[in-house]
């Protein structure tokens, strides 16, 4: 359903958003 | 005989939404159907609180490529540093 | 041969005004019979909002996967350049001799993650 696509998009969006944070944040320590 | 089926699924398309428009004329009659109506009505917003999430979902995506970015180019200096070091 | 393609034309056109009208009688007297009430649309709002909402679905649905790519591919160029810039320590490292501090729990831990 349309309700069904859009909640699994969000949760995929979020999920994207945590690991890139969680990436940069990596990175930034071995920049250090 | 492209033009003439884009034509015709035109025709079509707009007789289906008369359609659709017949089957609910008599719909505020019927409790029922009324209260389906409101159910959908709900059902509407859930959805577009849910677009809601998902477009600020995407702004703070573009931010995070932006910053991935921007983590790249300063990664790119200090490879030139090293490449100065060296 | 004109004519008659010209009578056709007419006639696709004269169908399509007489639906058109037809549509929107039905749209007026449904308003009229179920104005919008406080918590309550009538069916022909209700239709509107629905093909709005898939509008809008279709429009996030298709900025998601360019942004997604893209962060994937900039994090790949983040690792490249990661990777170089090690190696070129490690090799400056062996050429002065000079001992760099062990690597610690915390980068470690980072090192897992970018992997």
């Amino acid at each position: 359903t349309l309700k069904g696509d859009i909640s699994i998009l969000l949760d995929k969006a979020s999920l994207e958003s945590q690991e890139s944070i969680g990436f940069i944040k990596a990175t930034k320590v071995l920049m250090k | 005989s492209s033009d003439l089926e884009q034509i015709c699924s035109y025709i079509n398309e707009k007789i289906g939404n008369i359609k659709k428009f017949l089957s609910l004329r008599n719909c505020g009659q019927e409790p029922t159907l009324k209260t389906i109506l409101n159910k959908i009505g709900d059902e509407i917003m859930v959805v577009n609180e849910l677009l809601n999430k998902l477009e600020l979902e995407i702004q703070y995506q573009e931010q995070t490529t932006k910053s991935l970015k921007e983590l790249h180019e300063s990664l790119e200096e200090d490879y030139k540093d090293v490449e100065h070091l060296k | 041969m004109e004519e008659e393609v010209d009578k056709l034309e007419l006639m696709f056109q004269k169908a399509d005004s007489d639906l058109n009208y037809i549509q929107y009688r039905l749209e007026y007297e449904i308003k009229t019979n179920h104005p919008d009430s406080a918590g309550e649309k009538n069916p022909v709002t209700l239709l509107q909002e629905l093909s709005a909402i898939k509008t809008r679905h279709q429009i996030l649905h298709a900025c998601f996967k360019p942004i997604a790519d893209e962060q994937k591919e900039t994090k790949s160029r983040i690792c490249a350049t990661f990777n170089k810039t090690m190696t070129m320590i490690q090799n400056l490292q062996k050429q002065t001799d000079l001992e760099l501090s062990p690597v610690t729990k915390e980068e470690k831990m980072a090192i897992q993650q970018l992997k």
